[in-house]
């Protein structure tokens, strides 16, 4: 065993020879390299007391964990690296219920995280909020920024609001803000910036200096009494759990640079190219 | 436009508060979901309308139909698991050029890729991981997913010819390389 280093012309990540999770970063062009520890982990939700109006159960209206903890997915990890002329993979078994695809495509300034999770157990009768965690050693004094609404990028202050004296009760949730389309993290001693856009709209915070977490599914057993009268456990045809599938992508690179990156990206994947397919009958010569 | 209209009034729904967050009931959420696919079905309709005018001719003949596959992200696309040979017509909404990557669910271990120009473009092969595999009760599941580069136009497309190739040279050049760790 030895680190692994996916690398292409602009971007090396480094994986650990003993816990095969991402653990470094590197910016090629601009020389930036940053520690960053990459896992999922889950929060447990609040079963609540409904008929207390203020132990509300986390449910589909509200994010609720029970603590402040979340939990890292404690199993021996798989870990699979492809290599090809094009794209080199890094295949990462978190759990039987959570794995994750790393991708650097030849050329590209930006890293592909496709994650697959679900259908989350129930069976400890546990609901779960399970998150894409991201740490690293940026010095970010409890700032972060997410988009209120795809088009204006907010900075967000841990435990604070801009209007008035919070009087903060839920340090994890109390802290959580949607993005809508990309959350970053800056170092302004540093001149770094680290920025994931996902490719739907979740939640997501700061929780920690340095740390980034995004919200990627949910399964709660109890309603929150908000009106939806269901708990959140949706169930396939199978009557198991839903899986969900989706990308984050992560930028590395300094605070000016990092805007035009993000922004060329995001309206990349928010225009996508549209591909259709048809049947040929001919052969090339006769098609060109 | 009445096409279009579907779509846009299964949008306008969907602004509700409910659609928005996702906090709607389940039975809601299914009366959603099938209101855009039904919008969105519409809309490839359209799209098709659009390629039978601008899509080049061979004398009389029509354009062939284009079809389009919304399961790919779950390595599922009828036409690129069944076909021996077909074409990936990419269409680009941005008003400057595009530079991406496709990935098709195949069966195959070794495609041609022809682009636009007439020359050939560079392919991997990358298998699909039992996790990502397509529903597993399907009779014949993509085993591979094709990747190659696409350069669509600004506000245009770009047609791509792929076909099976079954030489040894090509599935070299093509193939991915595994090593697997327990940790």
């Amino acid at each position: 065993y030895q680190d692994m280093d996916l690398r292409n012309e602009h971007i090396s990540l480094i994986f650990d020879q003993t816990t095969g999770l991402l653990k470094q970063m590197t910016n090629l062009d601009k020389q930036i390299t940053i520690p960053l520890q990459h896992e999922f982990k889950y929060y447990q939700s609040f079963a609540g007391n409904n008929s207390k109006g203020i132990y509300e159960a986390s449910g589909a209206y509200i994010f609720r964990p029970n603590g402040t903890d979340a939990y890292p997915l404690k199993t021996n990890m798989v870990t699979k690296f492809m290599q090809g002329i094009l794209v080199k993979e890094v295949h990462q078994t978190f759990s039987s219920w959570t794995t994750l695809v790393t991708r650097l495509y030849q050329g590209a300034r930006h890293v592909e995280m496709e994650w697959t999770v679900g259908p989350i157990p129930i069976d400890d009768n546990q609901g779960k909020e399970v998150i894409s965690h991201f740490a690293t050693d940026l010095k970010t004094n409890g700032i972060f920024y997410t988009d209120s609404n795809g088009r204006e990028i907010l900075q967000r202050k841990r435990n604070f609001r801009p209007t008035w004296k919070l009087n903060q009760t839920e340090p994890v949730s109390g802290n959580y803000y949607p993005i809508n389309s990309r959350i970053y993290i800056r170092d302004e001693t540093k001149n770094v910036q680290l920025t994931v856009l996902n490719d739907r709209s979740q939640g997501g915070s700061s929780i920690q200096d340095g740390c980034l977490e995004i919200m990627v599914h949910r399964r709660n057993l109890h309603d929150d009494s908000l009106g939806v009268g269901e708990p959140l456990n949706e169930t396939g045809s199978d009557g198991k759990g839903l899986i969900v599938r989706g990308k984050h992508y992560l930028v590395l690179d300094d605070i000016k640079s990092s805007g035009r990156v993000h922004r060329d990206l995001a309206e990349q994947l928010f225009m996508a190219p549209l591909p259709s397919f048809s049947d040929l009958k001919m052969d090339f010569q006769q098609w060109i | 436009e009445i096409k279009l209209r579907t779509l846009r009034q299964a949008m306008g729904v969907a602004q509700h508060h409910d659609a928005v967050s996702g906090t709607e009931k389940q039975h809601v959420a299914y009366d959603y979901a099938m209101r855009l696919s039904e919008g969105i079905s519409m809309c490839q309709e359209v799209v098709n309308d659009a390629y039978k005018k601008l899509l080049p001719k061979n004398n009389s003949a029509t354009p062939p139909v284009q079809m389009f596959c919304t399961l790919t992200n779950i390595s599922m696309c009828n036409v690129t698991e069944l076909l021996k040979r077909f074409t990936v017509t990419v269409y680009n909404p941005i008003g400057r050029p595009v530079t991406t990557w496709l990935r098709l669910p195949v069966q195959g271990s070794a495609y041609t890729v022809i682009g636009p120009d007439g020359k050939n473009v560079p392919a991997q092969i990358v298998p699909v991981s039992k996790r990502t595999k397509s529903i597993p009760e399907r009779k014949s599941p993509a085993n591979y997913e094709l990747v190659f580069h696409v350069s669509p136009p600004p506000l245009g497309f770009a047609t791509y010819f792929v076909s099976y190739n079954s030489a040894l040279e090509v599935f070299k050049q093509q193939q991915t390389q595994e090593k697997e760790n327990v940790f």
